[in-house]
């Protein structure tokens, strides 16, 4: 198999010209991820930049790679993503002090499900249970 | 230096 770097496989799953969701793709990166030193770390950074992007289609399917690394990796990535460093980039989406006024509502409620489905599924990443009563706090968690 | 197990944050950002 050609060695493919994680910006390479990011680039190919979250391709905005993609019909469908890349799941080969998808599990390429993720398996990727776990076999880099600095995979975790490199793929937040990587998947940060994803979901602000301006295309829709872009940043939801950016989500998702998301969410099923989230699924699959084990705990290197699940600490990556419960820093302030990482959720500070989901909570800049969402913000309309940052980039929420120009955010699509699918995005933003897809980032805030995620979230919330974090903070039942991994009670011990405390940062993520933060961040989210942060937002609550703010009102830009309703209900 | 290459740190790998980098603990360091930031703040939680305030909205």
């Amino acid at each position: 198999m050609e060695p493919e770097t994680l910006e390479a496989r990011i680039n190919k799953a979250t391709n905005p010209l993609n019909k469908d969701l890349d799941w080969d793709g998808i599990n390429a990166f993720c398996e990727q991820l776990n076999k880099e030193l600095e995979g975790p770390p490199l793929a937040t950074r990587l998947l940060a930049h994803k979901i602000q992007s301006p295309q829709e289609w872009e940043a939801i399917q950016a989500l998702t790679v998301l969410e099923s690394c989230m699924k699959s990796c084990g705990k290197r990535f699940h600490d990556e993503v419960g820093k302030f460093r990482f959720l500070n980039e989901l909570i800049k989406v969402v913000s309309p002090k940052y980039l929420g006024s120009r955010t699509p509502e699918k995005v933003k409620s897809k980032i805030l499900e995620l979230m919330y489905s974090w903070t039942l599924g991994l009670p011990h990443e405390v940062k993520i249970s933060e961040a989210y009563q942060m937002l609550k706090k703010q009102g830009i968690v309703k209900c | 230096t290459v740190s790998f197990h980098d603990d360091s944050d930031e703040d939680l950002l305030n909205v």
